[in-house]
């Protein structure tokens, strides 16, 4: 799975996710990639948010859109909000990890695996690139 | 307002000292063309959508990460790739599920948030609505790598094994 959250220079977010699901998946099963508020969800009014792991918890705890309500209803920061979901993620028994950027400030991510492939770049901060 | 991007490649169990050198490379290399295809357009004013699209098209291409080229087998031995683009703005959203024969599934999710009046198109109908808006075509052999080969041939070797825990190869 690879996804890419964006806040351009007008203050618009996107977020994109994209994957070829799981190694051996049966009966045309899916995961939260596609699905709009569980991998994917952006909301100018919050955060933009992109979503890697077992998807089917996901899926259960609406993570991408939930992480933007605790933005934008409780006044969380995304990067609160990122960890407050991936440990709900943990405490369900999933693993996986998240990416987000908010109004203001560069992206960040939250996971719970031992590896992330990740990246993040930002107009006033260097480049970053790290898996572990 | 100064702009931002994040990206990733997928999460599991890879810890340091478990991937090889050239995985590794190989995994920082195609962050960083994903990262800098995203940055460009964030850098001359472009919009979020294109920016977000252009590092997942980048990660689509390259055969190291599970999405597009690739992408892992399913039980059956095809590929079927997911994907899903959502706008800020608006709550603009497209999504595709189980595409196989479309370059960049994540440019066919964008198809459908802009170009019809739908969010989610899944199967064979969400491969022709791509085809039917120009969004590049694939042979389905494009998207397979012998690594992913292997790794469902390893899967099915344990029928008995859990599908999805620690031989996750997501």
């Amino acid at each position: 799975t690879v996804g890419a959250v964006a806040r351009d220079m007008a203050g618009r977010m996107a977020a994109a996710t994209s994957t070829g699901g799981l190694t051996g998946k049966k009966w045309g099963r899916v995961g939260d990639s596609p699905l709009i508020g569980a991998g994917t969800y952006a909301d100018d009014r919050a955060a933009a948010v992109s979503c890697t792991g077992a998807g089917e918890y996901f899926i259960r705890l609406g993570i991408a859109h939930e992480l933007c309500a605790r933005v934008r209803l409780a006044g969380d920061l995304p990067s609160a909000a990122g960890e407050a979901m991936i440990g709900e993620l943990g405490t369900m028994g999933g693993k996986g990890g998240l990416i987000h950027v908010g109004r203001d400030g560069p992206g960040g991510w939250a996971f719970n695996t031992p590896g992330m492939y990740r990246a993040r770049a930002a107009a006033d901060a260097a480049p970053e690139i790290a898996i572990y | 307002m100064s702009w931002a991007l994040a990206i990733h490649g997928g999460s599991g169990s890879m810890r340091r000292g478990h991937l090889s050198q050239a995985d590794d490379e190989a995994g920082r290399a195609g962050l960083a063309a994903a990262l800098e295809a995203g940055a460009a357009v964030l850098r001359r004013g472009g919009s979020a959508l294109d920016a977000a699209q252009a590092a997942v098209e980048v990660l689509e291409d390259d055969p190291h990460f599970n999405a597009g080229r690739g992408s892992v087998f399913t039980a059956e031995g095809r590929i079927e790739c997911d994907a899903a683009i959502m706008a800020g703005s608006d709550l603009a959203a497209g999504a595709v599920a189980g595409l196989r024969t479309t370059r960049h599934p994540v440019a066919a999710a964008r198809a459908v948030m802009e170009r019809s009046p739908h969010v989610f198109l899944a199967g064979a109908g969400a491969d022709a609505f791509a085809h039917a808006h120009d969004i590049e075509a694939a042979d389905p052999a494009w998207f397979e790598t012998a690594e992913r080969r292997r790794q469902l041939d390893e899967i099915l070797a344990r029928p008995d094994g859990r599908f999805d825990s620690d031989m996750k190869y997501g």
